[in-house]
């Protein structure tokens, strides 16, 4: 049974995607079998492991509405041990097609059953909203890892993702629990992003990685070359703090 | 009849809510009677503008589904002439509850034909999807204010966002045009800043503000004290290039 991580927060650009990519390598590299699961329609998981999403017939929206069987789907990546479920913009009609749909929350769970055999751990990356897509992940998920950047309006949300993921418990997955919380874009010199750390760590204690990922601009510029971090420059600051979250992540794991 | 701007972008994190708050408040403190609604069911604006979402009794989502009045919910603001029509997570109930409504995306543009008199500029700030609400918001204005931060993964989602703009311009708004775009947190020491200003300046010309928003600590801090960035501090240079840009908007809308 592979172990399944939503990678979610409905605040936007606090480095969901950033994570899900970086994590996924370093947990690769250390020998796992990883899939990502793309479930945003903006496909910034797919285009920062080098896939052009407009160029792509078959992606995790045909595997959900029509189908398509997971070979057909998937993709390789320059990561060895990583593959990908790609997504691009035809995941955006999900949110209406799926309207009437029966069970269109568990759509996700039911077409990973006969994927989990083939990994040890499963990704998935989530869009900035709470819709069916996000639902979709939550229900499918055994767990949910938060991305929290060090930012004030991130940090006021975060309450509110928590309740989100408690209602999915009671109704639709029992069994999820957080997997973790990871304080993003971290800058040592702004007392803002040090108060953050503080009140996150200080109310959340050992949900929060030890790991904490820099700002740092190596991250940014990664994607513009269609690679992970680990892969475009593994002795920036930014790699070096994925690498540490995946040991981290993994340890955490075995402790089960 | 007012101007009414949607400041919209599927990207999450892009400084939506930043440039909503500050550029009303800029354009405001011109002698302009402005109006900010908040669109996004994370209440960011609400906040950003020193009220606690989850105190509040009538929002926006009030207006919209239970007919409540216009002056039963707007609040003003410690900006003289600005006047806000507050969110709250009441508001991401409207996603599953207008799904059978009909003319359910013209619901905004609806209720402000009777606000509009009152007001010589509407901003509307927008979530991260192009979901029901963001749809209400490009339905009800006249114009969009793209703010896009000058990295990979934003300026990657530019073209399926006017993609979706232009639907709206065929289908349920024909007079809908581009305001602008405002390129935010750009970090002139770093080159991926650099190439994508003179990817989106060059591409899009002079529907690009003259006016870019440097990457600046003041613009994050002050949300965390509720107030716009020109009254926690006015000398930044963030709030300086809020202040130059509400110039430029007002000078653009008086050339027609
Ligand atoms: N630690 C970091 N340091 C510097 N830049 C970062 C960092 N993490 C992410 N970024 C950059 O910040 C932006 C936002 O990150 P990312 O897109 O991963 O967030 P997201 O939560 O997935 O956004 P969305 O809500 O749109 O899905 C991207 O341009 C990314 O390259
Ligand atoms: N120019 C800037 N310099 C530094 N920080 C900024 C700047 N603009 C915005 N920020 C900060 O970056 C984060 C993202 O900005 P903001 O919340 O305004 O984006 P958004 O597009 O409204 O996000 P969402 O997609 O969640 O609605 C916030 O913490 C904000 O305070
Ligand atoms: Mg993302
Ligand atoms: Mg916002």
């Amino acid at each position: 049974m592979a172990k399944i991580v939503a990678v979610a927060n409905q605040k936007g650009g606090v480095g969901k995607t950033t994570t899900s990519v970086n994590l996924a390598t370093g947990v690769a590299l250390q020998g796992k079998r990883v899939l990502l699961v793309d479930m945003d329609p903006q496909g910034n998981a797919t285009s920062g492991l080098g896939l052009d999403p407009r160029t792509l017939q078959t992606t995790v929206y045909n595997c959900l509405i029509n189908y398509v069987k997971f070979d057909d789907a998937v993709k390789n990546t320059e990561v060895s041990g990583l593959s990908l479920l790609p997504a691009n913009a035809d995941l955006a009609g999900a949110e209406i097609e799926l309207v009437n749909v029966e069970e269109r929350e568990k759509l996700l769970r039911h077409f990973l059953k006969d994927v989990e055999p083939l990994f040890d751990i499963i990704f998935i990356d989530c869009p900035p909203a709470l819709g069916i897509l996000t639902v979709n992940a939550l229900v499918a998920a055994r767990s949910v890892l938060i991305p929290v950047q060090c930012e004030y309006y991130a940090m006021e949300g975060l309450s509110r993702l928590i309740g989100s993921i408690d209602r999915i418990q009671q109704s639709l997955n029992p069994g999820l629990t957080i997997e973790g919380i990871v304080l993003t874009m971290y800058d040592a010199r702004n007392t803002l992003a040090r108060q953050v750390t503080d009140q996150v760590r200080g109310h959340f204690k050992e949900l929060v990685y030890q790991s904490t990922i820099p700002r740092n601009v190596t991250l940014a510029e990664a994607p513009s070359y269609g690679r992970p971090v680990l892969l475009y420059n593994v002795a920036s600051a930014g790699a070096q703090a994925y690498l540490s979250l995946a040991k981290e992540f993994i340890s955490h794991g075995e402790k089960g």
